[in-house]
């Protein structure tokens, strides 16, 4: 089985899309058979990569998951695309816990055969995002060098935890990415040596810079290796890709 | 009554906890007697302006909201503070409609006596952030100038639809502010052109610029006024209050 890594974050607007593509992409660059798995009902990381939402959502129909993929233009990269009335899985996994063990065989049943899945989570902990968790292998955590992105992440913590008690030996902490990364900003600095300080080791030793070119990629329905290889952006998802590899 | 202000958006980190503390403080300074009730479980607003997250959120408990607003250090500026354990709240809300309807109750009754109330939500379109714009007099959503924050927008504009239907002349637009300006991107400036082209005179003409100070002022507890008066951040948030004000 391969890895799955769940890109999750519960403040807002921190790189988990830009994330899960850009890494995403840089496996499938590598040769690695990759999937990207949408479960945010905002479809950011499907329309990020030129796809449509669906209706209702490959992991609430009765079909097995194989059959919902979609094949992506960069070659060994597939997508299992969002849908936006994920209002009705947020409501399907609270009404039973029963659900919830149904939604993670079918996703786990639908990723064999990957080397690298990645899972991009709506800005909650709710039960969508402790799903996810719950059926990867390991997750990552971006965030931005600002005062609001620290104080998320105890909480982020602490759920993690909650998930690793439940079901010992799954999941792991993959790392924490420090995303929009500027050097010459006092409050980089200052949050940087905080997380490093207090969290060590499970921070990467990429960090992704502040590029605009990782802003403009989704509006062009790819990647940036695809829109600007040659970018600041490019290069820090690629390092970030190697360092991820050698775990 | 006073004006209800929710400020809104399910895209994460377009800068709506920002707006609800600046816009709110600059209210204050003006003179009108303001509240602002943090309505997001992260509680970055409460945090922001130096306060400390309650373990019950007031809207559940048994208390009448007057007893549970805190006085803020700025003249005529009150906060009801947030609580992490919304996940209660969201459940709540959830159960049954009756429960919504009480929520609703008990903010309406609380907020009397203040000039204007600004809510800050959580980056969701889930049952709290529909219960705020229930109560609400109008919503305010922030959007960076980016892809994926004019993405959501038409999703939002459908719940504040659905919300308006429900309870006729109570909720209007407000408006839609434009946060993190930089005017020598291309990207802000095609997303600029678009959204006045799409929603017209609903889009401030204020815009706020991209101002480290603003992520500077919350790690010291108070607002861009306190912090940097003379920024390029906190003329911006004055200007937005004179707007909002005439109309
Ligand atoms: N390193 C970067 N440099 C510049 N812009 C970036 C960078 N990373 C992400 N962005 C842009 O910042 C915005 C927020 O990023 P993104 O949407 O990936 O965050 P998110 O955590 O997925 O948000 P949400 O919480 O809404 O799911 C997007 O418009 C994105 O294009
Ligand atoms: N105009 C601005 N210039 C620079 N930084 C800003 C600006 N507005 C907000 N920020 C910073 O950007 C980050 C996101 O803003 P904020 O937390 O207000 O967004 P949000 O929409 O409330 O996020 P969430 O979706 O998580 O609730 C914060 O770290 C904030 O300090
Ligand atoms: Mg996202
Ligand atoms: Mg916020």
């Amino acid at each position: 089985m391969g890895r799955i890594l769940c890109v999750a974050n519960q403040k807002g607007g921190v790189g988990k899309t830009t994330t899960a593509i850009n890494l995403a992409a840089a496996f499938a660059r590598s040769g690695s058979h990759v999937l990207l798995v949408d479960l945010d009902p905002q479809c950011n990381a499907t329309t990020g990569v030129g796809e449509a939402p669906t209706v209702r959502h490959a992991l609430i129909g009765p079909d097995p998951i194989r059959e919902r993929l979609v094949t992506l233009s960069e070659p060994n990269f597939f997508l299992l695309p969002g849908s936006r009335s994920f209002e009705d899985v947020d409501m399907l996994v609270r009404e039973g816990e029963r659900d919830s063990d149904r939604l993670r065989r079918h996703l786990r049943d639908g990723i064999h055969g990957f080397d690298y899945v990645l899972i991009d989570c709506p800005p909650s902990l709710g039960t969508l995002t402790q799903t996810a968790l719950a059926a990867s292998t390991e997750v990552l955590m971006p965030i931005q060098c600002e005062y609001f992105a620290m104080e998320g992440l105890t909480q982020m913590i602490q759920i993690i935890r909650k998930v690793m008690e439940a079901d010992p030996g799954q999941l792991e902490f993959g790392g924490i990415l420090l995303t929009m990364y500027e050097p010459d900003l006092p409050l980089t600095e200052e949050v940087d040596a905080e997380v490093r300080e207090f969290f060590g080791d499970i921070v990467f030793d990429t960090v992704v810079p502040r590029d605009v070119t990782l802003a403009e990629a989704p509006s062009h329905g790819c990647s940036v290796f695809d829109y600007a290889p040659r970018s600041r952006g490019a290069r820090a998802y690629l390092e970030l890709c190697m360092e991820v590899m050698e775990i």
